[in-house]
């Protein structure tokens, strides 16, 4: 465990609370796309699956369980509870686009044809683009609530800041597992636009909106 | 080896 995990692990969990709060306190999930919601909870549920077969560690087992946990949380506010609010007629990325591409490449590209193997390579690559959907309503909508900018943000720094983990990690161990770097580097890669908008706008106060 | 410590990240 090195500065850099850490502080990816703890804006992860940032963004995660972020948006649980926003919905809850405002019990609205307006602007929020429940199918990027439902990809994370497919994410988490492929990728920790080993909570059954391996212990690592404390703070790992509670990590996991706390994203799971959130991530379906929060598909059970946008899809039951605060339904009346989801606003499904922006929300139109079709998923099966992601997912059936994905899942045909983690047969294809792995580190083991094993099944939890490839479960796990599969929600290394559905992560890198989980949030296509949200990102897609942002810029259909033209805009995006500010604390949904602060969600985004913190959701894209964490993966940003796990790149920085997996150099230090390449120099200090020696270790370095190309699946989930180059999958890293596609993730953080996506969000770039949106950390420029994040930072010339958002933190000067205004609200985060794209040109017409 | 490089699977098993793949996993101790999250």
């Amino acid at each position: 465990m090195n500065l850099f995990r850490l502080a990816g692990d703890v804006s992860h969990l940032l963004a995660i609370i972020i948006l649980l709060l926003k919905i809850w306190r405002t019990r609205s999930c307006a602007g929020i796309s429940g199918k990027s919601q439902i990809l994370f909870a497919l994410v988490f549920t492929t990728r920790y699956l080993d909570l059954l077969t391996t212990f690592i560690s404390f703070y790992n087992t509670t990590m996991k369980v706390i994203y799971i946990g959130c991530s379906y949380a929060t598909v059970w506010m946008i899809y039951a509870k605060f339904k009346a609010t989801y606003d499904s007629n922006h929300d139109t990325f079709r998923m099966e686009f992601l997912v059936i591409p994905i899942a045909a490449l983690s047969l294809l590209v792995n580190h083991d044809f094993a099944p939890l193997e490839i479960l796990w390579t599969f929600s290394i690559y559905l992560e890198s683009v989980a949030i296509l959907p949200q990102l897609f309503m942002v810029s259909k909508t033209g805009e995006a609530e500010t604390i949904t900018s602060h969600y985004l943000f913190a959701l894209g720094l964490y993966r940003a800041l796990y790149l920085m983990n997996w150099i230090w990690r390449f120099f200090a161990e020696g270790f370095f597992d190309l699946i989930a770097i180059v999958a890293g580097l596609v993730q953080t890669i996506l969000y770039c636009d949106f950390f420029y908008l994040y930072i010339t706008k958002v933190l000067k106060g205004k609200k985060l909106s794209l040109p017409a | 080896d490089a699977i098993h410590t793949k996993h101790d990240e999250l």
